[in-house]
């Protein structure tokens, strides 16, 4: 599905130059859920918003689905967003101005499906538990809750690929383990490719494989053999 | 040094009230490392914004150092927070006009260290291993990079009382040992009174006490002989 060839993404600062990505190779297989790992500042945002379309290479190619999407326009880029990707974000870019339910609401209606919009934003919402923060406005949620509504959008078109970054990162366990649930099922039965960037340890045992991020291009890879 | 009684803190949304602390009974001794555990949406935030001052609760008292905090007009409140309170928010907060360097001198600057304030920031972002970020703004930065100019900023005064909304949400396991090595010694060479929310288990056990909350009040009290 994914091919990322030699991929740099490069910052000019004055004198230095600061190296985000660098020679990044990685293949990923359609309906396979990668776990990707690195120290802080290692390249993982900076590898999933080149996959998901919102930023491009300095250097190499980005393959999907047979498209190299680094030389799409902006209007091609914004149709493989809204079709393809599903993305949760570090720190989850909910519109301010919409509720918790408008805002899935607002992610299913970029695909068209106009009926039972409402009664499928509800489901969403329910499955990360927050069926009572309907109304809430994203200042008026915790930060555990706003991170569940980004979650809930994301998986709202049941995207081709899925990528999510730390995901848990303020969850507690208990809610923590619903939300990967929710992801593993998209996985598991609608066949979504899933990319997971996660500082939390537990949950690499669900991945098909590691890939760990070092300075900006892939240090290691295991494999799980029964994840 | 902290003693809140009773505190609670309500939302009126519509017919619903939301309670997101209700009857909070919680003693704190100076000098204690307190970690503040529970669910999303229990009430860790609002309790830390409550005893930062940045926020005042709807009934009970919240006293600190024998001054009954919630009762203070916003001057007063304003000289308790940057005198008293270091401050790593969920979310970071950092000034986005400002690099890491800047934003860690500005903190600096609120108590009046005129001379060595640039030395002193840059030792502060190298106890984070920030010293190659300094002159980079928020956007320029990782995630786990903002969240560590939040911590080195919130360290910046040696303040009385460190508050720590998540802060290593965003880290790695030996970055995050980093930032829990400096938390720590700041309590336990500078007599700081740390109260610390944490999703993360194995940041319990260097707790004096481990306080859990559910539905916004005390649900739960550890101790920990030998943290
Ligand atoms: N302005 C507000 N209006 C209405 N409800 C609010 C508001 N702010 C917070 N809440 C609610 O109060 C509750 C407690 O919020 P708080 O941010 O303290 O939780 P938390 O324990 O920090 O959660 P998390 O672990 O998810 O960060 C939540 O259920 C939240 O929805
Ligand atoms: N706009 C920018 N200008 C300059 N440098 C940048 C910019 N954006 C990111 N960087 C740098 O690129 C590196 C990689 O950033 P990235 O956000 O991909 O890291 P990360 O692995 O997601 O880190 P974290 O785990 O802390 O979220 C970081 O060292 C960061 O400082
Ligand atoms: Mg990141
Ligand atoms: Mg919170």
């Amino acid at each position: 599905l994914i091919a990322m060839q030699s991929v740099g993404k490069t910052y000019p600062m004055g004198d230095l130059t600061v190296h985000a990505l660098r020679g990044l190779d990685l293949t990923i297989a359609r309906g396979e859920l990668v776990v990707l790992l690195g120290p802080s500042g290692s390249g993982k945002t900076t590898t999933l918003n080149i996959l998901g379309g919102l930023d491009r290479p300095t250097g190499g190619r980005v393959v999907v689905e047979g498209e190299e999407i680094a030389r799409f326009d902006e209007r091609r880029l914004t149709a493989y967003r809204r079709t393809k990707v599903g993305f949760v974000f570090q720190f989850f870019n909910l519109i301010p101005t919409l509720t918790a339910l408008e805002n899935v609401e607002f992610a299913l209606s970029l695909t068209g499906r106009g009926s039972s919009l409402i009664r499928r934003s509800r489901e969403l919402l329910a499955l990360v538990s927050l069926e009572d923060r309907a109304d809430h406005f994203p200042s008026q949620l915790s930060g555990g809750e706003q991170q569940r509504v980004a979650i809930a959008r994301a998986l709202a078109n049941r995207p081709a690929l899925l990528l999510c970054d730390e995901p848990t990162g303020n969850l507690d366990v208990e809610t923590a383990r619903q939300v990967l649930q929710a992801i593993r099922d998209l996985n598991r039965r609608e066949g979504a490719t899933v990319i997971l960037v996660s500082h939390n340890a537990s949950i690499a045992p669900m991945a098909d494989r590691v890939v760990r991020l070092h300075d900006g291009s892939v240090a290691k890879i295991e494999s799980n053999p029964h994840p």
